[in-house]
């Protein structure tokens, strides 16, 4: 574990927790796409396969559980709470995100570093945790006034991507044969579909205005 | 698990 990992992992915790705190608390998901909460439940889903087979750290462990509740509990805020559910903006909300879990899938199938069922898995729920956002990022642009809770919400996603790609480097000049080059390269493109997001992000924080999205 | 691999990470 190095201090850019630990960081990726309480900024990613952070973003859930913005995203469940926002919608527990003024019961309100609105400007959030529930494609990409989907996606993202997917994704862990996929990736923590491993959940009960193989006990790397307590740590681990109880990470993977928060992930794998906040995101599943958050799909159910969106699609059945009474009050919730109002907020949803359905027709805006129109990414045609099986567009995306098809690709992931075929792409995942062929390109693996093994073709076992647990390997295939763990690498559609990366090819696909690159994409998960784009509907989330094409709502904000629909809907272009961003509240605050979502932008930080889409910031710290991006930016726990961004600091595991801190992490992969110093692992790779201090671990022998520490190499993934799908892990490396799905988790760069990841970082820069968010390159847009964090400029409009950074430039509306400098000049303290309302985050706008040009359309 | 070889604590290499990069499935120690979330």
């Amino acid at each position: 574990m190095n201090i850019f990992r630990f960081a990726g992992d309480m900024t990613h915790l952070a973003s859930v927790l913005v995203l469940l705190l926002k919608i527990h608390t003024i019961k309100s998901c609105a400007g959030i796409s529930l494609k990409t909460q989907e996606l993202y439940a997917l994704v862990f889903a996929t990736r923590y396969l491993d959940l009960f087979t193989d006990y790397i750290s307590l740590y681990n462990t109880l990470m993977k559980l928060i992930f794998l509740g906040s995101s599943f509990s958050i799909v159910w805020y969106i699609r059945y709470h009474k009050i919730v559910r109002r907020s949803y903006d359905k027709d805006q909300d129109t990414f045609r995100h099986y567009f995306l879990v098809l690709p992931c899938l075929l792409l995942a199938l062929l390109i693996n570093e093994k073709f076992t069922f647990r390997e295939v898995m763990w690498t559609f729920s990366l090819y696909l945790e690159a994409v998960a956002i784009l509907p989330q990022l094409v709502l904000l642009q629909r809907t272009r006034n961003i509240d605050n809770l979502t932008g930080q919400y889409v910031f710290l996603l991006g930016a726990y991507r961004a600091l595991y790609i801190l992490n992969w480097i110093y692992r790779y000049f201090t671990e022998p044969h520490y190499v993934h080059w799908i892990t490396w390269i799905s988790g760069l493109v990841q970082t820069l579909l968010y390159a847009d997001f964090f400029y409009y992000y950074f430039q509306s924080w400098k000049n303290n205005v309302k985050l706008e999205l040009p359309a | 698990i070889n604590a290499d691999s990069v499935k120690d990470e979330l």
